[in-house]
């Protein structure tokens, strides 16, 4: 992700519906830190993205806002590891 | 620092010996085996610094403990990488020794000589992930090597205290290690696990 796709969510907070959001929710999920059954993710800055949002600023050592300041976006935009944050099931893989 | 749930380690005795080898098809040619090479026997050599394992390169990739490869997109683990920056490499927890990563960086051992915007050192990757691989998870202190983004033409191959109190708490400590030489600034230490 790049600040060209994601520099337009600076700001937005929750009960905002913004176009393409449903990728920020496929992140947080894919490095722990949104837990949902339905993976049909909406663009709605809804409850489950807030909790992850200042569950993510916790982890990363960020100010807990619970918004898409900048420099949570700037780190979420960030190249990483692919590990999960939260110790992910696929780093247990059964040897075969 | 943390753990992966379960606390998983190499389960052999102290002091424990792991080969590594280099998957020979999973390559990258924009840097030279020796290239390649040395920045990983830098790395391991940080983490055997600070622990008793020693860590030594094998030509048997089959029956190596850690085998290490250069993949793109979709390579059969269910974590795709996804082309230049996003996600740079991952890393398996204890004793499974998979270490994988994006074959589509800009790989680089030196800034002086790749330019590149979007270089990425090999050395400060290959240290993150081998923290995975002795069963080191992520870390919320940002100057750890175990924090897990890496910007552009960021080194980041020193081990800080959170690192070093996070594997000598599986491990021990390597009798040479000398605490005293870090530096004041390294020696915070986060006791949440």
């Amino acid at each position: 992700y790049t600040w060209h796709e994601f520099g337009k969510f600076v700001d937005a907070t929750r009960g905002n519906k913004i176009n393409g959001i449903s990728e920020l929710k496929k992140y947080f999920h894919r490095f722990g830190y949104l837990k949902m059954d339905n993976l049909n993710f909406t663009d709605l800055f809804d409850d489950h993205l807030e909790h992850a949002l200042i569950k993510y600023q916790e982890k990363l050592g960020l100010i807990v806002t619970g918004k898409l300041d900048e420099n949570t976006v700037s780190q979420i935009i960030s190249p990483r590891c692919g590990v999960s944050d939260f110790a992910p099931k696929f780093m247990h893989a059964k040897r075969h | 620092y943390a753990f992966f749930s379960g606390r998983p380690r190499w389960s052999r005795s102290i002091p424990i010996i792991l080969t590594y080898a280099f998957s020979p098809e999973n390559v990258i040619t924009s840097l030279s085996k020796s290239e390649i090479k040395g920045a990983f026997r830098r790395a391991f050599s940080h983490w055997a610094s600070v622990i008793p394992v020693t860590f030594s390169e094998s030509n048997d990739y089959g029956f190596a403990d850690i085998k290490i490869g250069f993949y793109k997109g979709d390579h059969g683990d269910g974590e795709p990488f996804d082309g230049v920056l996003g996600v740079l490499a991952h890393a398996f927890s204890p004793e499974t020794g998979r270490f994988h990563l994006d074959a589509a960086e800009t790989w680089a051992v030196d800034f002086d000589r790749e330019k590149s915007d979007e270089a990425i050192d090999l050395e400060s990757v290959a240290t993150h992930e081998i923290g995975h691989l002795l069963g080191l998870a992520h870390t919320s202190v940002q100057e750890a090597v175990m924090f897990p983004s890496l910007r552009p033409r960021e080194k980041k191959v020193d081990l800080k205290m959170d690192d070093i109190k996070g594997i000598q708490a599986l491990y021990g400590s390597n009798p040479n290690f000398n605490d005293q030489a870090l530096s004041e600034s390294d020696t915070s230490i986060n006791n949440g696990v």
